[in-house]
């Protein structure tokens, strides 16, 4: 199963072996039943499941491929995929913009943006006038909205990514490179034995 | 100048920070 997962994804399956006990580790935390719910997501993220976010929200539901609540260990390894160095620009794109297209209607729209900015501002110590954020967005707008619709479409946002990459920085992990040397505690847990390391 | 909104997001936004997954000690 690991080899089926990994194919299609930068991962190798070693690295797939070392995600899986970290998905059993989340998936385990609050309901011991190998998916990791939106609550075990949000523990796993902040320490904290009661803390709103956002980002973290559309993140799970975008990590929640089918759709059901919870994320199984595929849609796990698939989603992560897209976060890795090595995954192409476009497809970082397209997830960024399904992230911030909030009411998946295919656009991303001024006021979405807006509930955006304000999400952030709220969670950062950052105190910025509302006049500032809608220059922000309008600004924003400006550059991304070519087409001049008041909306931005697919299209227009990969071109937008594409002349301004770094509005998919958060959209690298530069950790899942090399998973199991920056993780090396999966090593242990993987195939190699407990007696292999100890010979090391 | 260049500042825009998803420039702001990306860079500032903790729920994008998905290191916290791999900290889960």
């Amino acid at each position: 199963d690991f080899v089926n997962i990994a194919s299609g994804t930068p991962f190798t399956v070693s690295e797939v072996e070392a995600l899986h006990d970290l998905f059993r580790k989340i998936s385990n935390t609050v309901v011991k039943d190998n998916l990791i719910h939106k609550e075990e997501f949000h523990v796993a993220l902040f320490r904290n499941k009661k803390k709103q976010n956002l980002f973290v929200d559309r993140l799970f539901d975008l990590f929640d491929q089918k759709g059901n609540g919870v994320i199984e260990f595929g849609e796990f390894v698939r989603s992560l995929s897209v976060f890795h160095p090595g995954a192409p620009e476009e497809q970082k794109a397209a997830f960024a913009f399904k992230l911030y297209d909030l009411r998946q209607t295919g656009f991303i729209e001024r006021n979405e943006l807006k509930e955006m900015v304000c999400a952030l501002l709220d969670e950062s110590e950052l105190d910025i006038t509302s006049d500032a954020v809608e220059m922000i967005v309008d600004r924003t707008f400006d550059q991304a909205d070519t087409k001049g619709d008041g909306r931005i479409d697919q299209e227009e946002w990969t071109a937008f990514a594409k002349d301004n990459p770094y509005v998919l920085r958060n959209m690298t992990l530069p950790y899942l490179k090399d998973i199991t040397m920056v993780f090396p505690s999966f090593v242990v847990h993987s195939e190699i034995s407990e007696a292999d390391m100890a010979a090391k | 100048r260049s500042c825009n909104a998803f420039q702001l997001i990306s860079s500032m936004s903790s729920g994008f920070d998905l290191s916290g997954l791999f900290e889960s000690e």
